[in-house]
């Protein structure tokens, strides 16, 4: 039997909210560390890896190594009937074709439970290589959102260039150009204020900026965002998921032709 | 111009 529960329905609820918009569905691969899934969007172009460690929940039961297929959107459906602090429990059976989320209020008055069928995604895993990155950003998660979402107006490609000095966002179309510089900080008095890099080389990589909108839907999640870069790899956009794991989101670069 | 490339040309399947 799969059990896993949280005193605070809202994680979760934001979890869901940061993933369905790029996944239709993902495999929740369980076991007695915890829940995995790594799903590409539709157009292959990025790849959502999450991760949940079973000492972050209230409550952890796993039998059996267990994956469940999920429609993100039903789930997300149904986490939308849970209060922000509500109790959650996710329940499965062994060999089961059905996954019950229940939700409890906070005074024990209310409780429900909504069950879902599980889909048979032949999903295939990808191995992703631990990589000393050139250059790894930490900045405040709602600075990056708001950058990507004012240079998404300029061209559906945003430039990333990283140097000692700091880092730069660039995008240029009809509209004109626009340069975002960020310089790294040193003396902020609150830690997820803080822009720290840490470069070993210099980097400039162009991505597309509908996905990176898309990854910062989890910008509810944390405060800070990390981005790391290496010449013509993926990127890594990672918001840390407090005291439960992380969500982490690759990006295919753009390369010249 | 610049081409789009995709997450699989990256990370092997395992």
């Amino acid at each position: 039997m799969f059990e896993a529960r949280l005193n605070n329905a809202t994680t979760l609820k934001k979890i869901l909210d940061a993933i369905k918009d790029l996944l239709n569905e993902g495999t929740f691969d369980c076991s007695d560390s915890g829940i995995q899934l790594q799903a590409m969007d539709n157009s292959h172009v990025s790849l959502v890896s999450l991760t949940l460690r079973s000492d972050g929940f209230d409550k952890f039961r796993c039998d059996r190594n267990l994956s469940m297929g999920m429609n993100l959107g039903s789930m997300a459906k149904i986490l939308k009937c849970a209060n922000n602090d509500d109790t959650v429990t996710i329940k499965a059976q062994d060999n089961a074709d059905t996954v019950t989320f229940m939700f409890e209020s906070q005074n024990q008055e209310k409780v429900s439970d909504y069950e879902m069928k599980l889909m048979n995604l032949d999903q295939e895993h990808l191995g992703i290589p631990e990589t000393d990155y050139s250059c790894v950003v930490r900045m405040p998660a709602m600075e990056f959102a708001r950058i990507c979402r004012d240079l998404a107006q300029f061209s559906e490609s945003v430039v990333i260039c990283c140097t000692k000095e700091g880092v730069k966002f660039s995008a240029s179309g009809d509209v004109g150009s626009a340069n975002v510089k960020l310089a790294q900080t040193f003396n902020v008095d609150k830690e997820e204020e803080a822009i720290v890099i840490e470069m070993q080389e210099p980097v400039v990589l162009t991505f597309a900026c509908r996905y990176l909108n898309a990854f910062t839907k989890a910008t509810p999640l944390s405060n800070q965002v990390q981005l790391s870069m290496s010449a013509d790899v993926p990127l890594v956009v990672e918001y840390r998921i407090a005291e439960l794991g992380h969500i982490r989101y690759y990006l295919a670069p753009k390369i010249e032709d | 111009t610049v081409k789009q490339t995709k997450i699989g040309s990256f990370f092997e399947k395992e």
